[in-house]
C-alpha cells in the first residue's frame, strides 16, 4: 500500500501543467520522470510478487506430479524507455521472455515492440507453437542525432493475442543463426501442428 | 511515382505520389484525409505589457499564420505479417512512420520532431494537421479528462460572445485523449498518447501542437525561454497519435466504441515485463 501510495502522490503532482509537453523547462521534465522512475521502482517489487504469485500458482497447478516448492523466482523487469525502443534486457539476452499483462476488465490484442540488435529472433509461445513475428527498422532521426542509449537497431513485433482479463501471458525469444537483414519481412510461419496438450 | 496502399481487411490508406497521405477506408468510408507539419512563429511580445506577452512556456500564443514544412516526403515502405510501415521523411528535423497493424482497424502515426531549427532568429511551434472533406460546420469535440467530450465551435464560446484577437490560440484546446469532427456521413477521430494541445481552425481539419522551441521568456516566472539545449542541439521528441475513422453513428462496434476501446488499450496499455532467459532453455522456461 505504500508503494501505491506513492505512486499515486506522484501522479498527482505530474497533473500539474508543467507535467505537459511543451510547456516546462527540460530540468523540470528531468525531476519529473526521475520521480516516476523512483515510484515505478516501488510498485515493480508490487508487481513482481503479483507475477510471481500468479507463475508459482499456475505452474503448481499445471504439474500435478510437482511435489516441491516453487522456489526459481524470475526476474521480471520493467522497460521503461521503450517508447524510444530502448531496452537493455532484450537489446543484450541472447534469450528473454517477455510477460504481457493486462490490466484491463476485458481481453485485449496488443501488438508487442520490442527493440534488438540486427539478428533473427524466434518468439515462442507457452504452447510450445511459434508466434509469427515482423522486424522493422527503428524510426532514426536524419540529422544522425544520438537521442537515446540504446545500440538496437530494430525492434521485433509480434502479437500477443486474446490476453485475458487481469491475466497474462508469456513469451520466449531467442536469437537465431545470424542472416543478414535486408528488411524484406523475416516470417516465422505458424506451424500446423496441434497445439501442445496444455491443461488449462 | 503510383499512390500506394497500406492496411488490412478493416482500414487501408493511399499514400499518394508525393509521399504523403492522401485518403483514408475504413468501416466502409473512403476519405480523403492529408496529414502534413506545419509551424507557427512565435509571437514576439512586449512583456511589460500584460496583453502582449510573448510565447513562453505558459503561454501558447503564435502568430495567425501557419507554415507549411515540407511539400514532399520521401519514403521506404515495410510490408510483412504483423504490420505495414509507411516511413517518412520530411527533412532533416521532421520524421514519421504511418503504420496499419493486421488486426487493427486504426492507423497509427509515430512522429519525431527535432531538433527545431532557429538559425533565423525565430521561435517555432510545430503543429500536424489533419484535412479532410468533413463539413464540420466550425464544431468538434476535445476531451479535458480523457472521460467527458466537450462539444467545442470555433470563435465561440457558451456563455459570451468573444472577440478573438488571437485566432489561433484563442481556438486551442486542451485534449487529454482525444478530438475529433463529424458531419453526417464521417467522423474522424485523432487520440494522443499524451495531454497536447489541440484545435480545429478550419472545416474538416483537426491539428494537434506537438513541439515547440522559442526563444523568448513570457515573463511568468520562468525567466527563461522554453529553448532548450540539454543535449547540445536542442530536444527531440518522439510520440504517437491514432486515427479512427468511420460513420458518426451506426455499426457495430461502432466509431465511437472504436475510439473508447482504442483509449483504454492506449492509456491503460497491457503492462511489459522482461526476464533475462540466458540460464534456461525452452523447455525449463515452459
Amino acid at each position: 500500500e505504500s508503494h501505491l501510495t506513492f505512486m499515486r502522490e506522484t501522479m498527482g503532482i505530474l497533473q500539474h501543467h508543467d507535467a505537459i509537453t511543451g510547456t516546462e523547462k527540460q530540468k523540470v521534465a528531468f525531476d519529473y520522470a526521475k520521480q516516476l522512475a523512483v515510484a515505478f521502482r516501488a510498485c515493480e517489487i508490487n508487481s513482481r510478487l503479483i507475477l510471481n504469485t500468479i507463475v508459482s500458482g499456475n505452474v503448481k497447478a499445471l504439474s500435478k506430479s510437482y511435489d516441491g516448492e516453487w522456489d526459481h523466482q524470475f526476474e521480471f523487469k520493467n522497460c521503461l524507455n521503450l517508447n524510444i525502443s530502448q531496452c537493455d534486457i532484450s537489446e543484450n539476452s541472447q534469450q528473454f521472455t517477455v510477460t504481457v499483462y493486462n490490466p484491463l476488465s476485458h481481453s485485449t490484442f496488443q501488438y508487442v515492440r520490442v527493440p534488438v540488435m540486427d539478428a533473427d529472433y524466434q518468439v515462442m509461445d507457452y504452447r510450445n507453437i511459434p508466434t509469427e513475428s515482423q522486424m522493422v527498422p527503428v524510426p532514426s532521426p536524419i540529422n544522425h542525432i544520438k537521442y537515446r542509449s540504446s545500440n538496437a537497431t530494430n525492434e521485433l513485433v509480434f502479437l500477443a493475442a486474446e490476453v485475458p482479463p487481469l491475466g497474462y501471458k508469456s513469451y520466449f525469444i531467442s536469437k537465431q543463426a545470424r542472416f543478414p537483414t535486408k528488411f524484406t519481412p523475416v516470417v516465422h510461419m505458424v506451424s500446423d501442428q496441434p497445439p501442445a496438450s496444455v491443461e488449462e | 511515382n503510383d499512390p500506394i496502399t497500406i492496411g488490412n481487411k478493416y482500414i487501408n490508406i493511399t499514400i499518394d505520389n508525393n509521399g504523403l497521405l492522401s485518403s483514408v477506408s475504413s468501416n466502409g468510408i473512403t476519405t480523403p484525409v492529408s496529414q502534413k507539419f506545419f509551424y507557427y512563429d512565435a509571437a514576439i511580445g512586449n512583456n511589460m505589457a500584460f496583453v502582449n506577452r510573448s510565447s513562453g512556456a505558459y503561454i501558447f500564443r503564435p502568430n495567425n499564420t501557419i507554415h507549411l514544412i515540407a511539400e514532399k516526403a520521401s519514403i521506404h515502405i515495410f510490408r510483412g505479417p504483423a504490420v505495414d510501415e509507411i516511413h517518412q521523411i520530411f527533412n532533416d528535423w521532421i520524421s514519421q512512420v504511418i503504420r496499419v497493424y493486421k488486426n487493427e482497424n486504426h492507423i497509427e502515426f509515430e512522429w519525431m520532431i527535432g531538433p527545431i531549427p532557429i538559425d533565423d532568429g525565430v521561435g517555432k511551434e510545430i503543429v500536424t494537421r489533419f484535412d479532410s472533406d468533413i463539413k464540420s460546420n466550425g464544431v468538434f469535440f476535445t476531451d479535458s479528462n480523457g472521460r467527458e467530450e466537450i462539444r467545442r465551435k470555433r470563435n465561440e464560446r457558451d456563455t459570451w460572445t468573444p472577440n478573438l484577437l488571437e485566432k489561433v490560440a484563442g481556438n486551442y484546446y486542451p485534449l487529454t485523449a482525444k478530438i475529433a469532427i463529424e458531419d453526417q456521413k464521417t467522423r474522424m477521430a485523432v487520440l494522443v498518447d499524451r495531454a497536447q494541445g489541440g484545435s480545429s481552425l478550419k472545416d474538416g481539419s483537426i491539428e494537434i501542437m506537438i513541439h515547440r522551441r522559442l526563444l523568448h521568456d513570457d515573463a511568468f516566472g520562468v525567466e527563461e525561454a522554453l529553448n532548450e539545449t540539454a543535449f547540445g542541439s536542442g530536444l527531440i521528441v518522439r510520440g504517437q497519435h491514432y486515427l479512427v475513422l468511420g460513420p458518426p453513428t451506426g455499426g457495430i462496434p461502432s466509431t465511437k466504441a472504436q475510439e473508447r476501446f482504442l483509449q483504454m488499450e492506449k492509456l491503460l496499455p497491457n503492462w511489459l515485463f522482461f526476464s533475462n532467459a540466458d540460464q534456461w532453455s525452452y523447455s525449463e522456461w515452459r
